[in-house]
């Protein structure tokens, strides 16, 4: 369903040019679990943005659903991640003036959800499982490392999207508040969703069925 | 050389409180490698906030080298952390108009060190030290996670500060990265300085002489 042919994502800088990804050639299925791995520097996020239609390749084509991403104009862009894709990010990009509450409610008010109790509660369940519960009135601030990026974790999965791109999503956890994580994915993924997930963890990266590992913006 | 005495850290909110730190008492000597570990939430990064004096404790006495820091102002408290300690946020906090050079040169700059190659060249060598040789002008929305991280390494490295104060500095990066980095703490402590590391990650915790487990707020 997701059809990456010869990408490159490529910076110009100076004098010089830096190849982040170059020449990728990637085939996703429906309901994949899928885990991207590499070397800090490798490209990852960078190819978890173009799939994620946050970044366009500056060369190649990127197919998903059969539609040519590259083709389309950012308000397309904007609607095809709203409707589909949940994106945990490696800096959780969290609103700082907001509560965890209010940030997980976000995408629903985006998505034209209607205000009231269902869209409030839809956001309070996201939250309580992820364990935060108790905290869903702290701000970013308020909140530990850990805690934030559970909430960019709630936020992304409160539409069930039918693809979660999660970027490095335990780096800042425990392993036991980690494993309960990595399960919330296992369960989407026999519910069908397609899971791709950055990581640095190979535990982590054993509960996909395949491993993608990349190095100086190629596929190993 | 530094004790904490029934320390207590707590956030008053709404009608209730939180206990981030709950009566804790701990000594570490001069050249001590020290792991601090335990789940998401339960007081880590407060506690290393107070042990580097960007927090002050709500109750209970942190005595370093025998100076009531409790008793300290402001600007002794910022005069204590530019001369003797460095510290790795656990969101790097990184200045984002500056390139990793500029960042980096930053606490010499503000340590009084006079303008000129040799500043940059400390500076430089501090970045060459994490691997980053060759991304000193990149600004930090042009590095990748991992790269931010080592920044932040290496601007808390740059004055060899005596303590060392490391709120998971391997969590965005590939377990070979992350080991040159525990290498170079592990270097560091065999020169003497004394190091204290937050982590979630056991084989990381292993490298310390000691771990100290906190759990809601309370040492384990
Ligand atoms: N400003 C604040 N107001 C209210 N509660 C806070 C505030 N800052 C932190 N907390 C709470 O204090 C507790 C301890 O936070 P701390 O950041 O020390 O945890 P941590 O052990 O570093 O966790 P992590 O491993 O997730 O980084 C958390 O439960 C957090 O929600
Ligand atoms: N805006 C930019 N301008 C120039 N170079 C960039 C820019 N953004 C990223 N890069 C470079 O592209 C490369 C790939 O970055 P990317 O963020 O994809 O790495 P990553 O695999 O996610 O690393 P990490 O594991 O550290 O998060 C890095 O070497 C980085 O320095
Ligand atoms: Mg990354
Ligand atoms: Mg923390």
């Amino acid at each position: 369903m997701l059809h990456l042919k010869n990408v490159s994502r490529i910076y110009r800088m100076g004098s010089g040019e830096i190849r982040a990804l170059d020449d990728i050639s990637l085939s996703i299925e429906a309901g994949e679990f899928i885990a991207i791995m590499g070397p800090s520097g490798s490209g990852k996020s960078t190819l978890m943005n173009i799939i994620g239609c946050l970044d366009r390749p500056t060369a190649g084509q990127y197919l998903l659903d059969k539609e040519d991403v590259g083709g389309l104009d950012d308000n397309s862009l904007a609607g095809i991640r709203n409707m589909e894709i949940g994106f945990i990010f490696q800096t959780f990009n969290l609103l700082p003036r907001l509560t965890a509450l209010k940030n997980v409610e976000i995408p629903l008010i985006y998505g034209g959800y209607r205000r009231g109790k269902g869209r409030l509660e839809t956001a309070r369940t996201a939250l309580e499982s992820v364990g935060l519960a108790d905290r869903i009135y702290h701000k970013p601030n308020e909140l530990s490392g850990g805690q934030q990026q559970r909430v960019a974790i709630a936020r992304a999965l409160v539409k069930n999207p039918s693809i979660l791109l999660a970027d490095e999503p335990t780096g800042n956890l425990d392993s036991s508040t980690g494993e309960e994580i990595i399960r919330i994915f296992s369960k989407l993924s026999h519910e069908g969703k397609t899971i791709i997930l950055v990581t640095h963890d190979e535990a982590v990266g054993r509960y996909a069925r395949r491993i993608v590992r990349l190095k100086d913006g190629r596929i190993n």
